[in-house]
């Protein structure tokens, strides 16, 4: 499963 | 996107608007950093590269693109703009912030999610932005008290702190594998750095007297 990643935050 | 996240951007986004219009309309950036709002346009500079690289959304790119206009326009605004510089404190506001940027750099060398250029960056300014309020707290103790303004600044960039901590809890809780200590360890600590200001704050506003910060 692919890690959420946080770079869709500002 | 969560509500929590949306408030924090659009608290993020009143702070820096706050400050920008301050110093549009008054010509003064009195009792304000110059060195942390040097250190935000690193901040916004290191951690949007991926802008023409990846793209999320309008509003991702939108936001990205307004977080790095009014930070470099303020610093811009504060060091050359021919009213406005002249109101800068520059004895007072003589923090050393460059001693700031080269330890986040290095714990960004050691500490990071994947050792590339951009992660590697992308970390850099996580810590970066963590300890950039620091020479504007140390400009408001000094100056003791402060203008309404600037401390709207500072107490909307601690809600929009906040709000990103409850964003994660938020995410933690709705995403799987929602975890990034790395996040959210610089973030806890950032807020905490506003801690005591909050206090100060609100004391200011019970008694409804002017802010005056303790020596």
């Amino acid at each position: 499963p692919n890690k959420s990643n946080m770079k869709d935050e500002l | 996107m969560n509500i929590f996240r949306l408030a924090g951007d659009m608290t993020h986004l009143a702070s820096v608007l706050v400050l920008l219009l301050k110093i549009h309309t008054i010509k003064s950036c009195a009792g304000v950093s110059l060195k942390t709002q040097e250190l935000y346009a690193i901040v916004f500079a290191t951690r949007y590269l991926d802008i023409f690289t990846s793209f999320y959304s309008i509003y991702n790119t939108l936001m990205k693109l307004v977080f790095l206009g009014s930070s470099f326009s303020i610093v811009l605004y504060m060091k050359y703009h021919k009213t406005v510089h002249r109101s800068y404190d520059r004895e007072q506001d003589t923090f050393r912030h460059w001693f700031l940027v080269l330890p986040c750099l290095l714990l960004a060398l050691l500490i990071h999610e994947k050792f590339t250029f951009l992660e590697v960056l992308w970390t850099f300014s996580l810590y970066l932005e963590a300890v950039a309020i620091l020479p504007q707290l140390v400009l408001l103790q000094r100056t003791r008290n402060i203008d309404n303004l600037t401390g709207q600044y500072v107490f909307l960039l601690g809600g929009y702190r906040g709000l990103y901590i409850l964003n994660w809890i938020y995410r933690y809780f709705t995403e799987p594998h929602f975890v990034h200590w790395i996040t959210w360890i610089s973030g806890l600590v950032q807020t905490l750095l506003y801690a005591d200001f909050f206090f100060y704050y609100s004391q200011s506003w019970k008694n409804n007297k002017k802010l005056q910060l303790p020596a």
